[in-house]
């Protein structure tokens, strides 16, 4: 499970 | 980036300007929920608090900016400058029924926590039953203007396509984030029978109505 630091999509 | 998502949101942008558009040439919000406008603008401003501190992309940081002026100057029409043509008599659904248990599971059910993640995982949550005003108004009138029956397609389709993006981006990239996911599953399903509507009706030239 790989939760991006932070959110890239919109 | 993949295609899903970049046909997503340019059919949410497509939404937007379209609402933007009928409500500016017809100079009237007849038929427009205020409250879902009012959603989706408290949804923009809760999730893009990153906006001048998590730099994405150019691409990210002007749709961020459009979306939030867009939506802002969408609830300016309608609650100034055309407050006149506003049906606050339908635009009657209890959003505080929304915002509460929404605020609520933000801080239960979280990937972090944190004021800029609690408020993105408020703003997904929110985004996912912000359309129910506006879903519940039509319900009350029983009819939609087939250019507002043209907005929610194109603004449930925006969402639909980002669970096929996020399908993509689980078997290319091994990325998945359950807390969007889920909520985006509950959005689109909230469409599902409006899509239902508008593809028997609105695409064969008929009037939307609700069966009575």
């Amino acid at each position: 499970y790989k939760h991006l630091e932070m959110h890239d999509e919109l | 980036m993949n295609v899903f998502r970049l046909v997503g949101d340019l059919s949410h942008l497509l939404a937007i300007i379209i609402l933007l558009l009928k409500i500016w040439k017809t100079r009237s919000c007849a038929g427009v929920s205020g409250k879902s406008q009012i959603l989706f603008s408290l949804v923009f401003i809760t999730r893009y608090l990153d906006l001048f501190t998590n730099f994405i992309s150019v691409y990210n940081s002007v749709m961020k900016i459009i979306y939030l002026v867009t939506s802002l100057g969408t609830v300016y029409l309608m609650y100034f400058k055309f407050k006149a043509t506003y049906d606050s008599n339908h635009d009657t659904f209890r959003i505080e029924f929304l915002v509460v248990p929404v605020g609520g599971l933000s801080f239960l059910v979280n990937h972090d926590f944190t004021p800029l993640e609690i408020l993105w995982t408020f703003s997904i949550y929110l985004e996912s039953v912000a359309i129910l005003p506006q879903l519940f108004m039509i319900s009350k009138t029983g009819e939609a203007e087939t250019i507002t029956s043209h907005y929610l397609f194109a603004l449930g389709s925006y969402r639909a396509l980002y669970i096929v993006n996020w399908v993509y981006r689980y078997y290319t990239e091994g990325f998945f984030d359950l807390i969007a996911i889920v909520a985006g599953c509950v959005q689109t399903i909230l469409y599902c029978d409006f899509f239902y509507l508008y593809i028997t009706k609105v695409l064969k030239g008929k009037q939307l109505k609700l069966p009575a």
